[in-house]
């Protein structure tokens, strides 16, 4: 029995691991997602040049960027609701342990 | 007396008046300099291409935008401090009415 709840334990603290790697990934898309939105609404503001660096800017190549970062903030998104699941099953597999 | 009680009333309404036309004027001036903050930050974060437009960004380049931005931050602050100085200006003005 002794071992039985040593080894039970030690699932536990494996699984409680791995949650919190999953959450600090979380963390980092949701860290990244913050900073493209940030440069998208400074592009969104701008007329023909660049608001950060001031070099011109073709309304074709802003609206590109616009896009590009607007794709990119919505794949982060779908890597984090992925993520959150995966936690949500950890959850159960601790509940079930 | 009621004339002059008339003309009192009038230059503390056009002094108020003044009052509220220099504070928008600071707001707009610091409203500025939260812009320039931030695309001085985003470009000190930036190695050698612009975070916001990815175009290609010399160190050089990069250091020279930085401090004119950072000179400019300082010119808005010297002419925030100048409109400040007339607010309390204008203050004890309408104080001695
Ligand atoms: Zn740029």
């Amino acid at each position: 029995l002794d071992r039985k709840i040593k080894d039970i334990k030690e699932e536990k603290r494996k699984k409680e691991e791995e949650k919190e790697s999953i959450l600090s990934e979380i963390n980092e898309y949701k860290g990244q997602n913050t900073e493209i939105l940030r440069a998208k609404q400074e592009l969104e503001k701008a007329a023909d040049k660049c608001p950060t660096c001031g070099q011109t800017l073709s309304v074709t190549h802003k609206n590109k960027l616009i896009r590009d970062y607007s794709r990119k903030i919505r794949e982060n998104q779908n890597i984090i609701s992925e993520k959150e699941v995966k936690i949500e099953e950890i959850n159960e597999e601790i509940k079930r342990l």
